[in-house]
């Protein structure tokens, strides 16, 4: 589950950066 | 442009640190390694002059990251006239610490049997990245929300023909690890973290869309 929250987060991050 | 192995540490080509004519006909070129862990000044010491040359040392002015000769410059032989030698000095990170402008530069002076000669070089800042630099990626996400923006600085490299996997890899071979990769609207984005010898963390994002040699880094 940790893991996959990272994951998700880490597209979040990448999401919030291109399209800010 | 790098001259490195395609999976070692990049290493800078050799460049003139010392003209000759500054030099009572003593020129030396370097650059700067690190080679398993171990931080490397090489050097090649080239006699111009018209008699030999010996009892070589060599002293570091305080630095940013403390870096010291690790033991004594070793030139056995004396060396004659128009005659070079190949030298390899590794260095320690546990020196005297004073801020540098700029942060890289690094004040040397060397004596042989004629006299005392100073110069200063600049060693690439992925020397001092660390084989442990593999941030966790919960710590690595945690950071970035802590670093303030103003901190953050964005930089072009350009001309960079490598898709991000192949950068990535490269990367790694001088410490620069990628933790994770996304690709958003057609940009892979790289987020990567480095540690230096002094135990700062640096992180990154790296930007690499398909076709465009021009990557985009945040640190």
């Amino acid at each position: 589950e940790l893991e996959d929250g990272l994951d998700e987060a880490f597209s979040r991050l990448a999401e919030s950066r291109t399209n800010p | 442009g790098s001259v490195g192995m395609p999976m070692g540490a990049y290493s800078p080509p050799k460049s003139i640190w010392l003209p000759a004519m500054k030099a009572k006909g003593l020129e030396i070129s370097g650059t700067f390694a690190r080679r398993a862990g171990v931080i490397q000044m090489e050097m090649t010491l080239t006699n111009k002059a018209m008699s030999i040359m010996t009892d070589f040392a060599i002293q570091f002015n305080r630095n940013s990251f403390g870096l010291a000769p690790a033991g004594p410059l070793q030139v056995l032989t004396p060396v004659g006239p128009n005659q070079s030698i190949e030298v390899a000095l590794p260095l320690s990170t546990v020196g005297p610490v004073m801020k540098m402008e700029p942060l890289t530069n690094l004040q040397v002076a060397v004596k042989n049997n004629i006299d005392v000669f100073y110069f200063s070089s600049q060693y690439p800042i992925s020397m001092l990245f660390v084989e442990d630099g593999k941030m966790e990626r919960q710590v690595f996400l945690a950071t970035w929300k802590d670093i303030p923006n103003d901190n953050e600085a964005q930089f072009q490299i350009k001309d960079c023909h490598l898709n991000s996997d192949a950068a990535s890899s490269k990367l790694q071979g001088s410490n620069v690890f990628t933790i994770a990769k996304r690709t958003v609207e057609g940009q892979d984005m790289l987020y990567q973290s480095m540690k230096l010898t002094n135990g700062i963390w640096v992180l990154a994002e790296l930007r690499v869309q398909a076709g465009n040699p021009n990557y985009t880094v945040s640190t």
